[in-house]
């Protein structure tokens, strides 16, 4: 089953 | 005082439009530079990226840095009043409560002045650092468009494979599967037909094709969107205006 990444764990909080 | 006068109002109807599906508050962030918007859609999946370079305006001022929180559906209602070959001003004070349009008709005399209220919005800033990217493709943005259409309606995940010089867009549905392959080409004539693709390393990503369809509601920004993907990271999808971009970040999905 695939699942949907979040795109905040991808970048810093700034 | 933020002061910017668009030659057509159509440039920030077709961005707006091109967002509104996506996010629905977001704070334009206005700088003598021009005005850059960062926002995330609801389900925390795609990320919005938009520069208007002060380029993109007939005339543009903006002598202390203001913040315009604004609600989407809103502003698209104003500007949906106004006509796309208007000429169209963007006027705020510098701490502003509303923000004013002024649509001018270029033929006639008629000025219609709107104003909208702003509101405050709390949102995190996102650092992007300069990614690497392994594959690049530009390709017409009208022929990515229909493949996102024609893909969705078979599944809701769109698997984007890229070798050498080929792209392949490929959908597994529960009733049925399909597949677009597009290869580099070259159109001396019309260079926006023109496919081409940069590739580093091989490229199998999925992505969930609801992202992708609200992502091509900017295909009448611009002829050519520019594809930008890495394994294991976000894809970028890039449409260029006069001077500056509208981009888009998407999650992809993963293998659970």
């Amino acid at each position: 089953k695939e699942k949907q990444a979040g795109i905040e764990s991808f970048f810093f909080s700034g | 005082m933020l002061e910017g006068k668009f030659d057509e109002a159509s440039l920030l109807k077709k961005v707006i439009d091109a967002m509104k599906d996506s996010v629905k508050l977001c704070n334009f962030n206005c700088t003598e530079n021009g005005i850059s918007v960062q926002a995330i859609d609801d389900s925390r999946v795609l990320l919005i990226s938009l520069l208007i370079e002060a380029g993109s305006f007939e005339d543009y001022r903006c002598d202390r840095n203001i913040v315009l929180g604004l609600e989407m559906e809103s502003l698209n209602k104003i500007i949906k009043n106004g006509n796309a070959s208007d000429m169209l001003t963007l006027v705020a004070e510098d701490s502003p409560d509303a923000l004013n349009l002024i649509f001018e008709d270029k033929r006639r005399d008629r000025i219609a002045e709107y104003s909208l209220k702003l509101m405050d919005i709390d949102q995190d800033f996102l650092k992007i650092e300069d990614m690497k990217f392994d594959a690049v493709v530009n390709m017409p943005s009208a022929e990515f468009a229909k493949i996102c259409r024609d893909m969705k309606t078979l599944s809701e995940s769109l698997q984007i494979i890229i070798t050498k010089d080929s792209v392949k867009f490929n959908s597994e549905g529960d009733f049925g599967s399909g597949s677009v392959v597009i290869k580099s080409f070259t159109d001396l004539e019309k260079t926006e037909e023109s496919v081409r693709i940069t590739l580093e390393k091989p490229i199998n990503l999925t992505f969930g094709a609801k992202y992708l369809n609200d992502i091509i509601k900017s295909t009448p920004l611009a002829s050519q969107v520019t594809i930008k993907l890495c394994d294991k990271q976000p894809a970028l999808f890039e449409y260029q205006l006069p001077s500056g971009y509208l981009r888009f970040y998407l999650a992809p999905k993963f293998e659970d």
